[in-house]
């Protein structure tokens, strides 16, 4: 009824290339081979705590910083396991037009481990412009790729990044529609998708609305914005209010905020990692039920949320909040924009009244590094004792709440709850989320 | 109950609906 999930934080191991160089293929295996070495050290050490499946992360193989072009020896044809059964490590044949040493070695780990391995590497498609009108210039597409291969070393699912991030679009095609990739294992049925997808429907909450996956394997390349889009809270938050397990493996970089990766389950965060200090990154596994089974939240769209004016505007990533401050140790008080109205009950100790919280609402498009509707609510902590610090990155608190409720009227049934703490840290099974929406902790 | 002070609760909705109406932004680099 149980198996265990790991993910490993990687560092990818770059070296001193200069972004938009193009290099040979031997060069690219030989830049790509530390990062094969970090995998199947970690794959080792994962199954020898009796992990059933590993992730490692989005760009894990050969990072960031290449162009279109100088992306390709990095490249490998990918076939579609779907269309036809291939094991890399026990038959590596050549696949036109590239080789497959990266795929065979994923696969070898795979099976010299007997594990389920999930990971993220470029896939190139030759095509021809006179058969396929959408063919670019350069004859081939070229996708952003999770691969999983089973225990045995079959490559059983590849999956095309959907929703391209910003830069990604000069590196990287977009599918023409979007994928959805699930395979069945002895201990339930799993989705991927790859970071950005997670701001969208397509595929990633179909995934879970009528697919039905138990569970997501989600490489990623996350760098943190405070307060809402930290990797390890917005991830668990998605896991949370999907109702799936979630197995998110980040890139490890802190110089570019890189950090958080974890393994959450349907009800609360299992095992996560976050340290910035760290120069390498971590193993984490944990026990997830194999067929979850979330409890059903009715969001009932609340009335009467009292005084609702909103009291000054500041921004959050980009998007102008309305805002109320806090003014009384212990109070009620509310704030809307647009048609989302927001109230929150709390009790803050009696020492801690100098630090500046409010609570915040916004119900509109958010257009800054993609675009997608929000409607949100949130009781924060403001970065300064001014106003229009509040939404501004703060990781460090006092402030002690007896208890608080946040409570919201939304328009969408598709709400994440997320409670962060002192220390940036994420809280883990010490809130409740039930319907109303209603968010609370004592 | 909480160990530690709170820095932020939110209930982050996303409205894909909406995404439709407003359509996507095209792509740029």
């Amino acid at each position: 009824d149980t198996f265990i999930g790991a993910i490993y934080a990687h560092t990818p191991v770059i070296g001193s290339r200069e972004t938009g160089k193009i290099i040979t293929r031997e060069q690219a295996l030989e830049a790509v081979k530390p990062n094969l070495a970090v995998y199947e050290e970690q794959t080792r050490i994962a199954k020898s705590q009796n992990a059933d499946i590993i992730v490692f992360p989005e760009y894990g193989l050969y990072g960031f910083g290449t162009t279109r072009d100088s992306v390709v020896p990095y490249m490998e044809y990918i076939p579609d396991p779907q269309s036809e059964s291939w094991n890399p490590c026990l038959d590596p044949r050549q696949s036109k037009p590239t080789d497959n040493v990266i795929l065979k070695t994923l696969s070898c780990i795979a099976k010299n481990s007997s594990i389920y391995l999930v990971a993220n590497l470029g896939d190139y498609q030759y095509c021809e412009p006179a058969q396929d009108p959408e063919c670019p210039d350069d004859k081939r597409y070229q996708y952003n790729t999770n691969v999983v291969f089973d225990p045995q070393g079959a490559l059983i699912a590849r999956y095309h990044k959907q929703k391209l991030f910003m830069s990604e679009i000069v590196r990287y095609d977009v599918p023409t529609s979007p994928e959805y990739i699930t395979f069945n294992t002895p201990f339930g049925k799993f989705g991927t998708f790859v970071c950005f997808d997670i701001l969208f429907k397509e595929p990633a909450v179909d995934l879970v609305t009528e697919y039905k996956v138990n569970h997501i394997l989600f490489p990623t390349a996350w760098m943190n914005v405070y307060p809402f889009f930290s990797a390890v809270s917005f991830h668990s938050a998605w896991a949370y209010g999907m109702g799936v397990n979630f197995l998110s493996a980040n890139i490890h970089r802190p110089r570019n905020r890189n950090v958080g990766s974890g393994v959450y389950g349907y009800n609360g965060i299992k095992e996560y990692t976050m340290d910035h200090e760290a120069p390498n990154g971590e193993l984490k596994l944990a026990t997830l039920e194999s067929r979850p089974s979330p409890k059903t939240i009715q969001h009932t769209k609340l009335e009467n949320l009292g005084n609702t004016s909103r009291e000054f505007v500041s921004d959050l990533f980009g998007d102008k909040f309305n805002f109320v401050s806090l003014k009384e140790y212990e109070g009620t008080i509310s704030v809307c924009h647009n048609a989302v109205c927001c109230s929150a009950t709390y009790k803050r100790t009696g020492n801690s009244h100098n630090e500046l919280y409010a609570i915040g609402a916004f119900d509109g498009l958010h257009t800054k590094e993609g675009t997608y509707y929000l409607q949100i609510c949130t009781l924060l902590k403001c970065a300064t004792d001014e106003p229009e610090s509040c939404g501004s990155k703060v990781t460090d608190s006092k402030t002690i709440f007896e208890h608080f409720t946040l409570k919201g009227n939304f328009s969408t049934q598709h709400i994440f709850p997320m409670v962060v703490l002192d220390k940036a840290e994420p809280s883990i099974n010490d809130w409740e989320y039930s319907d109303g929406p209603t968010l609370s902790s004592n | 109950s909480l160990q530690k002070p709170l820095l932020t609760a939110a209930m982050f909705g996303r409205w894909y609906e909406m995404d439709q109406l407003f359509g996507q932004r095209p792509k740029t680099t």
